[in-house]
């Protein structure tokens, strides 16, 4: 996956991702694609999750899923949940789980309850970083205001890091892939570089929801593995998604 | 390796938006979740229009675990033994997958799996 949270001049903020997911879940040699990729792609649904009439959250699924990777909560803030690989996975979680020890929340649900029930960013930031889980993740955040972008790297239990906008030191765009900010990516897998020389070429001054749709259709951003793309804007909590599709030559990665 | 993965770079793209040709695939449906019905029956008409798509997922996952358990267990404790993992698993979201269950007739215990994907995949 790839996602983004990037400010404009304006202190407009701007959330957008690459859903990327079925990596060695079956390879179509026919197809020339992931099996799983091309399979989940006719489930991606927008939701708009609704009480008394009203949207409470918005969000990009897959039908049957009822967590959440991608999500905006009107006027409020947007979030988007990264995978993050680690020895101390989530099959230690979910062992646990079966063990008793039951105080550590599925990521799926903490995102679900986050677009629920936080009413702030702040409040939004601080579930994230500090709800125990079952599973490392990356959680990345924009809210409404000028700064509000983060980047949340997530232990099973503790927050390792969290990486703010700053645009008095130059931070006009805060970026995750699948890898920690700190360690250089995995060298079969860089998607971080391209995006960011894509972002650094694009400038803060033309920043918007499609210059970013730009650069996460740039290969390798835009890989085998993606199988949509959403891009987000808190105000009124506008949502567009789109499935995507990476035409040889392509990286399967 | 390396060069043979960096010849699948390019150049930044301009002016792909609004988005249409070849990496365009697609809309993607809009669909209400009504927060104050029951929460089995929240996803109805989803599960409705979209369950052949569903079940074509978890097909594919059933049998990528049966290509590496031929036996087949792996699937049956999935379909008989995971779906107890539901009556661990907070309220709403217990009752929720039961009624995705039971709106796509999916097995329980296979969109408990779907669900917690995540988890497992981490490794």
């Amino acid at each position: 996956c790839t996602s983004i949270v990037a400010e404009d001049k304006t202190g407009k903020l701007y959330h957008a991702r690459n859903l990327d997911f079925g990596l060695f879940l079956g390879w179509d040699v026919k197809n020339n694609s992931w099996t799983l990729t091309r399979e989940l792609k006719p489930t991606v649904v927008n939701l708009d999750f609704q009480r008394n009439n009203k949207t409470v959250f918005r969000s990009t699924n897959f039908a049957g899923y009822i967590g959440m990777v991608s999500g905006v909560k009107p006027d409020l803030f947007t979030l988007t949940m990264n995978e993050r690989f680690s020895l101390d996975g989530g099959y230690v979680g979910i062992f646990e789980w079966f063990l008793g020890r039951r105080d550590g929340m599925w990521m799926g649900f903490l995102t679900r309850a986050v677009l629920e029930n936080a009413t702030s960013y702040q409040d939004a930031k601080d579930k994230l970083a500090k709800t125990r889980l079952l599973a490392p993740a990356y959680f990345i955040l924009g809210g409404k205001n000028s700064g509000e972008g983060c980047v949340i790297t997530r232990s099973r239990t503790a927050a390792l890091d969290i990486w703010d906008l700053d645009i008095k030191k130059g931070t006009w765009y805060v970026l995750e892939t699948n890898y920690d900010r700190w360690k250089p990516p995995l060298i079969l897998d860089n998607r971080r570089t391209p995006a960011m020389k894509c972002l650094n070429q694009t400038t803060q001054e033309n920043i918007s929801l499609p210059t970013i749709y730009d650069v996460l259709s740039t290969k390798p951003v835009l890989n085998k593995l993606t199988v949509c793309t959403t891009l987000m804007e808190v105000y009124n909590g506008h949502t567009e998604t789109y499935l995507r599709e990476c035409p040889d030559p392509c990286s399967p990665w | 390796q390396r060069r043979s993965l960096e010849q699948y770079g390019e150049e930044c793209k301009t002016k792909t938006y609004p988005p249409s040709g070849p990496t365009f695939k697609g809309n993607v449906p809009t669909y209400i979740i009504n927060l104050d019905l029951p929460p089995s029956k929240r996803w109805d008409e989803l599960m409705r229009d979209k369950k052949t798509e569903l079940k074509t997922v978890v097909q594919n996952i059933k049998d990528i675990a049966n290509t590496f358990f031929p036996s087949g267990k792996i699937v049956d404790i999935v379909d008989h033994k995971i779906s107890h993992l539901t009556e661990t698993l907070p309220y709403p979201f217990n009752e929720e997958l039961q009624g995705i269950a039971n709106s796509s007739g999916v097995p329980l215990g296979e969109i408990v799996i779907f669900n917690i994907f995540y988890e497992i995949f981490t490794v």
